[in-house]
């Protein structure tokens, strides 16, 4: 889990971290 | 003329895959047709290419990682907005993400790629091939400008794009999965639903023949990108890791 982090993040985030 | 449905699946459920990747393909775009459509010849000039190819590899790597990294953002929230992909398990949708997130860029890149003076947009403007020097990656630039060139002869369409990066990022085939079948499910209808858009839209057989056939090509600049990746972090360690987390992250060995 810790060696894809930020991926874990971005897909558990129902916001995009993108301004879509 | 049609192909069978897959088993289990509607009309209506085809239907309601199309819309849904359509909608996501678009709603996930960097920029819209119309916009790539304004900036189409809006190129550099000759000093801005200079100073461009004057800068050092570390500068241009990190600017072009910058640039993917913001891209592979895009691919993920367009991957969360396919139907079925989040009712995968975490574990296979990074899988997933980190195999065919290059494979979605290289098709979408051809939406920014102009064919009429083989240039590729690039920080808002367009530029040639011999503007991305600095990279010292010549064969990997030549091979990316040469997919895009036969990509953008295919002339597929958004609809068409859509499903056919949806169908890629949807392939069962990467190593390590543990829901082979439910993939290989979700991409059958993909697929399927991609034929009927083809042939709704009058394409040719051959179309979707062509499209397929570019996916090991794609799968070469994968590779070759690790390549030369790999070789910066040797010579350049320090810029390498302050490449941004997330491209270290799905290009890390």
């Amino acid at each position: 889990k810790e060696k894809h982090k930020i991926l874990h993040q971005l897909l558990q985030n129902s916001t995009s971290p993108v301004d879509l | 003329i049609h192909n069978p449905l897959p088993e289990g699946c509607s009309l209506l459920e085809l239907e309601h895959i199309t819309q849904c990747v359509v909608k996501s393909h678009i709603e996930t775009s960097q920029y819209s047709t119309e916009e790539l459509k304004r900036m189409a010849w809006s190129t550099y000039s000759v000093e801005e290419t200079r100073m461009y190819q004057s800068k050092s590899a570390e500068v241009m790597w990190q600017e072009c990682a910058i640039h993917i990294t913001n891209a592979i953002q895009y691919v993920v929230e367009f991957a969360k907005r396919i139907s079925g992909f989040m009712d995968l398990c975490q574990n296979d949708q990074i899988i997933l993400l980190k195999a065919g997130c290059m494979d979605v860029l290289l098709i979408r890149m051809c939406r920014a790629y102009n064919p009429i003076n083989n240039t590729f947009l690039f920080n808002g403007r367009f530029a040639p091939a011999h503007f991305f020097k600095a990279l010292g990656c010549d064969d990997l630039v030549a091979a990316v400008f040469d997919l895009a060139k036969s990509l953008s002869r295919i002339q597929m369409s958004e609809e068409e794009m859509a499903l056919f990066t949806a169908a890629v990022l949807l392939s069962p085939d990467r190593p390590w999965l543990t829901d082979v079948q439910q993939i290989q499910k979700l991409q059958e209808k993909v697929y399927v639903a991609l034929q009927r858009c083809l042939q709704k839209g009058g394409a040719s057989e051959e179309k979707l023949t062509k499209m397929v056939s570019k996916l090991p090509v794609m799968r070469s600049i994968c590779m070759l990108h690790i390549d030369k990746l790999e070789f910066f972090r040797l010579v350049h360690p320090e810029t390498a890791y302050t490449f941004p987390p997330l491209y270290r992250e799905v290009f890390g060995s």
